[in-house]
C-alpha cells in the first residue's frame, strides 16, 4: 500500500513539474531572443499591431505613475528600511558600496533611495573624451541621423523634429559675440574682470547671470556681485533657474570658445539611447562642455521603454513625456532628452526650478494657464538669462544635471 | 527611463561603446 502511494504520488507532482521546467526554459529563450531584437540585433523589428496598441494606450499609465510615486514616498518604518533597501538591491543589482549614504535607514522611502547619489569619486570622468556617458545604464543605441530620421531599432526610424520639436537647430543659434580673454590659463577670479564684449569688461558674476548685466571697471558700483553672493535663485529670462556656477562657467567658456574649423559639410547629426534600468543610478549629468539654452517640455504617454517595449511600439520616443534641453557645443547643435517611462515618470533638471512633469489635470490648468484637453503639449522656455555671454545655461562635462523620480 | 543625446559633430567623430554594453556615469562615450 505504501509503494502504491509512492507511485501515485510521484505521478502527481511530476507531470506538473515538467510542464512547469519546459514552460521555463521557453520563456526564458524567447525573452533572451526578444532582448537581442530590442538591442538591435540582426533579426527585423516585431512590431505590436494596431489593436495591442491601442489595447495598451486604453491603460491609465499616468495615473498608475503618480499612484506609484505616491506609494513609493510613503515613510517606511525603521525596522523595514535596511532589510527593504538590502532587498530591492539584491533583486536590481544595485552596489551598496557606491551609495553616498552608509546607513540606509535615512532613506525614508523607497522614492528617496531611488533618487540616492553616489559617493564623490565613484564616476571617474573621462576628461579627454569628446562625450562621456550622462547616466548609469545601457547603450541601447547609436549612430548617425540620415533625412531627419532616427533610427529606433532595426528597420524603424521616428522623426527628429518629432522627438525634440520644429527646426531644433534654430533654437541653438550661432554664437557670435566679440570676444577678448584676459589670461585663458588663469584662474578666474569672480569679482575681478574677465572679458571685454565690445569694449565692454565684464566680471564673471555678470556672465552668469549677476545682476547689473555689466559693470564698468571704474564706475561699477559692486553691487552684483554682493546680490550675486547672496541670492541662489532668481528669475532670469523665461524661466526661474539657479545660478550657475563659475567653475562650470570656466570650463564651458574655455571650451566653447576654442574655434571649431570643421566646415559644415564635414559634419554629421549623431545620435545615441542610453537605457536605464530599475537598479541604475538614476541621476543624469552633462555628457560633455555644452551650453543649454532652450527647454522643451513634451507631456506625452508614460509607456514603458524598457528594450522589449522599444522593439514594438514604433515612435515610442515621440509619444512619451519627455523633456528636451536643446543648446551648443563646441561642434555645433546639442541635445539631451531624458524621457520618462511608467515606473519614473517625474523628469527633473535641478537648474531649473519651474519645470513639472507628469503632472496632473488641475496642476497643468493652473500653472499653465490654459484649459486641460487630455491632448499631448510642448511647453518651451529658454535659459538665455542664465549665462550672458554663453547664451545659455553652461553646463561642465559630468555636472550634475537632474534625474528620474519614481512615479 | 531613458536618455537620448542628439548631437552635431564632425564626421571623424566615432563611438567607442558597444550597442548592449553596460556604461556608467562619465564613461567615455565618444572621441574626436
Amino acid at each position: 500500500a505504501a509503494r502504491a502511494g509512492q507511485a501515485k504520488f510521484m505521478r502527481w507532482w511530476a507531470v506538473p513539474a515538467v510542464i512547469v521546467l519546459v514552460s521555463a526554459l521557453f520563456v526564458g529563450k524567447k525573452r533572451k531572443k526578444e532582448t537581442r531584437e530590442g538591442e538591435g540585433g540582426d533579426q527585423p523589428a516585431r512590431l505590436a499591431k494596431p489593436w495591442q496598441v491601442a489595447a495598451y494606450s486604453t491603460l491609465p499609465l499616468k495615473a498608475m505613475s503618480r499612484l506609484w510615486g505616491k506609494f513609493n514616498d510613503i515613510t517606511l518604518p525603521m525596522w523595514m528600511r535596511e532589510p527593504g533597501f538590502k532587498l530591492y538591491s539584491y533583486v536590481f543589482g544595485v552596489n551598496l558600496d557606491e551609495v553616498a549614504e552608509n546607513d540606509l535607514r535615512k532613506y525614508a522611502n523607497l522614492g528617496e533611495f531611488f533618487y540616492r547619489e553616489l559617493k564623490p569619486g565613484v564616476r571617474p570622468i573621462d576628461e579627454k573624451a569628446a562625450l562621456v556617458s550622462p547616466a548609469d545604464g545601457k547603450v541601447l543605441h547609436f549612430g548617425v541621423i540620415h533625412d531627419g530620421q532616427v533610427e529606433q531599432v532595426k528597420g524603424v526610424t521616428y522623426s527628429l523634429d518629432a522627438l525634440l520639436g520644429q527646426n531644433p537647430n534654430a533654437s541653438a543659434p550661432a554664437h557670435k559675440v566679440d570676444f577678448e580673454y584676459h589670461d585663458e590659463d588663469e584662474v578666474m577670479d569672480r569679482h575681478r574682470d574677465f572679458a571685454i564684449v565690445n569694449g565692454i569688461p565684464y566680471t564673471v558674476d555678470s556672465l552668469i547671470g549677476g545682476t547689473d548685466g555689466h559693470r564698468n571697471n571704474e564706475h561699477g558700483n559692486g553691487e552684483s556681485q554682493r546680490h550675486a553672493d547672496a541670492v541662489d535663485h532668481e528669475d532670469r529670462g523665461d524661466v526661474a533657474i539657479r545660478r550657475t556656477s563659475t567653475t562650470a562657467f570656466n570650463k564651458v567658456s574655455k571650451e566653447l570658445l576654442k574655434p571649431d574649423t570643421t566646415p559644415e559639410s564635414e559634419k554629421e547629426l549623431f545620435f545615441a539611447v542610453i537605457y536605464l534600468a530599475p537598479g541604475d543610478y538614476h541621476r543624469f549629468h552633462s555628457p560633455t562642455h555644452w551650453v543649454s539654452q532652450v527647454r522643451r517640455h513634451f507631456s506625452g504617454e508614460l509607456y514603458s521603454v524598457s528594450p522589449y517595449f522599444q522593439s514594438r511600439l514604433a515612435n515610442l520616443f515621440c509619444l512619451n513625456e519627455r523633456v528636451a534641453l536643446l543648446g551648443r557645443w563646441r561642434y555645433g547643435f546639442f541635445s539631451m532628452t531624458p524621457v520618462g517611462a511608467t515606473n519614473v515618470g517625474s523628469i527633473r533638471i535641478h537648474f531649473d526650478k519651474d519645470l513639472r512633469t507628469n503632472t496632473t489635470r488641475k496642476y497643468a490648468e493652473q500653472h499653465n494657464g490654459e484649459e486641460w484637453d487630455g491632448k499631448s503639449r510642448c511647453y518651451e522656455a529658454t535659459y538665455a538669462g542664465a549665462s550672458r555671454l554663453l547664451g545659455g545655461y553652461p553646463l561642465a562635462k559630468g555636472e550634475q544635471m537632474g534625474g528620474f523620480n519614481l512615479g | 527611463s531613458t536618455v537620448v543625446l542628439v548631437f552635431e559633430a564632425p564626421k571623424s567623430f566615432k563611438f567607442v561603446v558597444e550597442a548592449g554594453e553596460s556604461v556608467k556615469v562619465g564613461q567615455a562615450m565618444g572621441v574626436l
